[in-house]
């Protein structure tokens, strides 16, 4: 059984999309079986991972078949991409907010579906901005929850709410547990990033943040222009050194 | 009658708070009235003006009130937030995406609400990294807006389809415009970053983007930890120069 882990941060633009990738990258070097599906209506992992033509099969085509009761599952849109495995994502999707809101059951429908993934070691679910019903999804079939943030004051304030959240969504899922805090765009030199690493570290538990932090790198975002991984786009960058080493953190806590 | 300008993107991170602040700091000091309006759930606005505690009364109220049809106005929850004015938002505003999805006219409810707006020169809203029903009423009550985007990969995929979004909002806001895209964590030496920007100017004509750029200051952050604008922080940083020189820019495309 897939170990189930959202990315999911409210607060934008902090890295959930490039640590997706670039995790499940690097697990795959370690011989892991991952699966990424992306429920951002950005479709940001999607286009990421080189695919830019409309998708025609998508997450929303089998989250709106689940929901209306209709025979599906994830595996009828997985495509390889990057030499990736992804459920990709749509424009569509930024319907399917308002679209699950009345449906029976709406927080459970990704639930379902993740359930009979059998062959996976690991599941990661990008989720975008926002706590909608795309995000409840994710969190409400995950294991484990990791959470990237810059060490900045805005996105820690963001955190401590975030979590509230992730308190109202155990009602829906027990056994959903904070795997950890990843600081991104991390630079030991900046006093506020010292200062909001300390703040975590003591307010939540040191064992809870990642003691791999992801240094700013635009290395990253060309990567992401060119649909690849931070691997195989460039080894030497600090990029490829940082998501390395949280590969092998992360397995770490796997007891793999 | 002001003129009303929606900051917004729906990928997250670009700078839409900061800029929001820092903009309406920098027209005050040129003697203009301006108001500032947070429509993110996340109150991330309302945070960065030094307001930490639980709002009793925010935007969320009065939005609800329009929706159901009891008498009540913006000013009512209008605050002063270090030196400017302030419609403050509040976590309960997670809940209005859903509680107004089925409100009749549920997209033109804010803009009810700001057209009594009478003594202000420009006001400024401040939306969440989404495409949801707060974005929505934004951009429906807006005579422009401004997209802050980081000059990268994803940013300008992201930008694409807002434009075709905004496009829709048409139907029910003739008059917004695009005032343009401000570039934000900008730095010239980095290829990337040159690169979308003469895509930007090329596909989307010149005087759509701000000559401005804003180049990555931590003090820009440094000051919203502490509650106020870059100006009143530290008037020799790079943050209040680049933000001064856009206060001078977006004037001159208002005549004024
Ligand atoms: N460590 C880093 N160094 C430099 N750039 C980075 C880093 N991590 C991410 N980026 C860039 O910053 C931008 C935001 O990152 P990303 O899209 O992964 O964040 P996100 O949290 O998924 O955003 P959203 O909230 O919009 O989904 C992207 O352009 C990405 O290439
Ligand atoms: N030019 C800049 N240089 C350095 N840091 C910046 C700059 N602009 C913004 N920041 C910081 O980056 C983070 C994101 O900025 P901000 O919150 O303004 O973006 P946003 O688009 O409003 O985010 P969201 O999509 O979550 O609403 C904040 O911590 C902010 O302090
Ligand atoms: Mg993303
Ligand atoms: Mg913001």
């Amino acid at each position: 059984m897939a170990q189930v882990i959202s990315i999911a941060n409210f607060k934008g633009g902090v890295g959930k999309t490039t640590t997706a990738i670039n995790l499940a990258a690097g697990l795959k070097a370690k011989g892991k079986k991952t699966l990424l599906i992306d429920v951002d209506p950005q479709a940001n992992l999607t286009q990421s991972l080189g695919i830019h033509d409309q998708i025609e099969a998508s997450v929303y085509h089998v989250l709106h078949k689940e929901a209306f009761g209709e025979e599906t599952k994830l595996e009828d849109v997985l495509v390889s991409a990057s030499g990736l495995d992804l459920i990709p994502s749509s424009l569509e999707l930024a319907g399917a907010e308002l679209e699950l809101a009345s449906v029976y059951g709406r927080e459970q429908i990704l639930d379902q579906l993740i359930s009979s993934l059998k062959t996976y070691d690991f599941v990661f679910i990008d989720c975008p901005p926002s706590m909608g019903m795309l995000t409840i999804n994710a969190l409400v079939s995950s294991d484990f929850v990791m959470i990237p943030l810059q060490a900045e004051f805005l996105p820690l304030k963001g955190v401590r709410s975030f979590l509230k959240h992730l308190e109202l969504i155990r009602k829906l899922n027990k056994r959903i547990e904070l795997l950890g805090f990843l600081l991104t765009r991390y630079d030991h030199r900046k006093k506020m990033n010292r200062q909001v690493r300390e703040e975590l570290e003591t307010e939540f538990n040191s064992d809870k943040v990642f003691k791999t932090v992801i240094r700013t790198n635009i290395a990253l975002a060309n990567a992401q222009e060119k649909g690849i991984d931070i691997f195989s786009y460039d080894k030497n960058t600090n990029g490829a050194i940082d998501y390395a080493s949280l590969t092998e953190e992360f397995l770490s806590k796997f007891n793999h």
